[in-house]
């Protein structure tokens, strides 16, 4: 029964597109289901790109308020640290690739994009969200996925998020928090203006039978990397990224205080708590940071004194 | 067989022991609880 | 001039009946491909050069056939001709091979043992004739010089499945893995060489002795942290002063890390991986050996 999620029904699929649900409801899809090969693919795509943005296509179906990722794909694009656009040669690969899939038997349709944010977390940068309104408007239903490979590395889980934008001109109603998480000082500015343009869906994972056999197969190889790895060793970039962005976010928290010197007699409370979550944000950062860096350390710790203070 | 392949499992314990080696590792302890340190 | 070329055609023919390759290569070398008292169109010319190298190399000399192959070359981008490209391919690769460029010689063996269609025109291709290239493939990247090209090459041929069939796979897997090569394994590979890659540098030493040699000095620098050249002659099969030779080569041309102290007549391996990964290099070794003991273990039903 763990395999019936990968059977593709055509004809339901077909009515479920010709009855157009998500049209009165700009918060109809609100669940993801992604299979571990596509979540493996697009890690390890992402992981590939280093500090480069990557992009690619997902594959599947959907299922009442879920959509449901069953396979991904990677794009020949040309990413920068700032931006991925698929040029017009990623749209001519795009169409052949999913008419020979089809041809070789394969019929889900493609459900979204996923591309990499290295480093900067998982949330929809200004050009992102223009992107997937379009494809909203063109090629629903349609997923934006983002992943963060570094962060993937450092927090020892994979850091991904699954998102649909708003119609224009729509204002959603006030958001739950959704799990926080640091933006850089550099990127802050996109993050705000846009965060309110879209919203993240819940993201669970399915296996098939196989998978389960291979990725048991692969148990052997897990441990061994889990004890035979750091997070310390492979991080030293990214880590000492986060601690000069949390430096700059200090001093101008502190710029921001000391103009506001005076304030406390004539500031309005507003700005004075204002502040206080900005450094309290700043702290979460700071703490998160420190908790990964001891995380790293504990590990090593246990290393040493499995592997190392035995004596003869 | 088992126990000369146990054997030689035990005479590959402790896997490093290099002077340099806890250089470096007691050099990554004291970063980390340096950075600790600053958090704090 | 039609008739000279009809004459020579049928000497040649005659030649080759008689095995008498480079005397046939001759005879079609004759004729004027590049007349303009009569039409000879390109696809005539690809024929006839690769034709002519095909000859010539059936004798091993790869200088004649590489004068054929050169002018080909212009010819064959715009030739629509498969089975004529094919033919071209397999000589170019095979004049590499005979000049002992063997890393782009395994390339280009490779390539041509990755074709997928088995008709091509009213050729046959048998998986006889792709195997053997992709054995030439792994021949050449064997022979070729250590370094990080030849590295990447290995991985490909050990990771494509077919090779794993073919009867020279167990040195491939040793080159691959970086283990050491016995003599004996060393004597079977080289009784399937052929006769260019058996020949003599001016050094006194095959080009398969000096591949191993290299090979094996490599998988001594991983396994040991020094080494002294009485040791290390012992190992390699050679005198200590060939082997301290060959391995101070190897360092300035910068395909090993190490150090030589001729005082003590020691060489010092070094490894440029950072301390804290080489332990946990050494980790993964542990966790492999613990799971190899209890594998066993399940197999002896413990």
């Amino acid at each position: 029964s763990s395999d019936s999620i990968f059977y593709f029904d055509d004809a339901a699929q077909t009515k479920f597109l010709q009855d157009k649900p998500w049209v009165n409801d700009p918060h109809y899809f609100k669940r993801v289901k992604i299979s571990a090969l596509a979540l493996l693919k697009m890690v390890v795509h992402a992981r590939s790109g280093g500090t480069i943005e990557v992009m690619g296509l997902m594959q599947g179906k959907t299922d009442g308020d879920s959509i449901i990722v069953m396979d991904a794909f990677a794009l020949p694009v040309e990413g920068t640290e700032t931006r991925v656009n698929a040029q017009a040669d990623a749209y001519e690969y795009m169409v052949d690739y999913s008419t020979i899939n089809k041809q070789a038997g394969r019929p889900e349709n493609v459900v979204g994009w996923y591309h990499s944010h290295p480093g900067y977390g998982c949330w929809l940068s200004g050009i992102d969200v223009s992107t997937q309104m379009l494809n909203q408007q063109y090629q629903e239903p349609f997923l934006a996925v983002v992943i963060d490979p570094t962060r993937t590395v450092s927090a020892g889980k994979v850091e991904i998020g699954a998102f649909r934008t708003y119609p224009e001109g729509y204002k959603p109603p006030d958001e739950p928090v959704s799990e926080y998480q640091t933006i850089p000082l550099n990127k802050i500015e996109d993050f705000g203006v846009h965060c309110k343009q879209y919203y993240a869906l819940d993201i669970t994972y399915f296996k098939s039978s196989l998978d389960c056999h291979l990725l048991d197969l692969l148990w052997n190889k897990y441990w061994v990397n889990t004890l035979s790895s750091s997070s310390l060793l492979g991080n030293g970039d990214y880590v000492a990224g986060q601690i000069s962005d949390l430096a700059e976010k200090l001093e101008q928290a502190e710029n921001q205080l000391a103009h506001s010197r005076f304030g406390p007699l004539m500031a309005p409370p507003q700005r004075k708590k204002e502040d206080d979550s900005q450094l309290a944000k700043i702290t979460r950062d700071s703490a998160k940071i420190t908790v990964e860096q001891v995380h790293g350390l504990m590990s090593q710790v246990i290393k040493d004194i499995l592997f190392n203070s035995v004596s003869q | 067989s088992l126990l000369r392949q146990v054997s030689s499992l035990l005479r590959r314990l402790p896997v490093i022991e290099s002077g340099k080696f806890q250089d470096d590792f007691l050099m990554e302890y004291n970063d980390t609880l340096l950075i600790t340190y600053l958090a704090m | 001039e039609e008739q000279v070329l009809v004459i020579r055609e049928k000497l040649a023919e005659l030649y080759e009946s008689e095995q008498q390759w480079s005397k046939a290569a001759q005879m079609l070398s004759g004729i004027d491909l590049d007349s303009c008292m009569r039409m000879i169109d390109d696809t005539f010319r690809l024929s006839k050069c690769v034709q002519i190298a095909r000859l010539y190399l059936e004798d091993d000399d790869a200088y004649n056939a590489e004068a054929f192959i050169n002018k080909a070359s212009f010819l064959v981008s715009s030739s629509q001709h498969e089975v004529l490209n094919l033919q071209y391919k397999v000589c170019y690769a095979r004049i590499l091979d005979l000049k002992r460029k063997f890393l782009e010689a395994a390339l280009r063996y490779y390539d041509i043992s990755q074709i997928e269609k088995r008709q091509i025109e009213d050729e046959e291709i048998d998986e006889e004739a792709l195997e053997q290239a992709l054995s030439a493939a792994v021949t050449c990247t064997i022979l070729a010089a250590a370094g990080p090209q030849r590295s990447r090459v290995l991985a490909t041929l050990y990771k494509d499945e077919r090779c794993s069939k073919l009867k020279i796979y167990p040195i491939l897997q040793k080159v691959y893995l970086e283990r050491i090569l016995r003599k004996p394994e060393i004597d079977a590979f080289a009784e399937e060489l052929k006769g260019h890659q058996k020949a003599l540098l001016p050094d006194n030493f095959t080009v398969l002795d000096r591949a191993m040699i290299e090979h094996n000095l490599l998988s001594a620098s991983k396994l040991y942290k020094n080494i002294s050249f009485h040791e290390l002659g012992t190992l390699l099969g050679i005198p200590p002063p060939k082997a301290e030779k060959i391995a101070s080569r190897m360092i300035y041309e910068d395909r090993m890390k190490g150090s030589i102290d001729q005082v003590e007549a020691i060489i010092h391996f070094e490894d440029d991986t950072e301390e804290l990964e080489q332990w946990d290099q050494q980790i993964v070794g542990v966790c492999q050996a613990l799971n190899d003991i209890l594998d066993s273990m399940a197999k002896k039903g413990f």
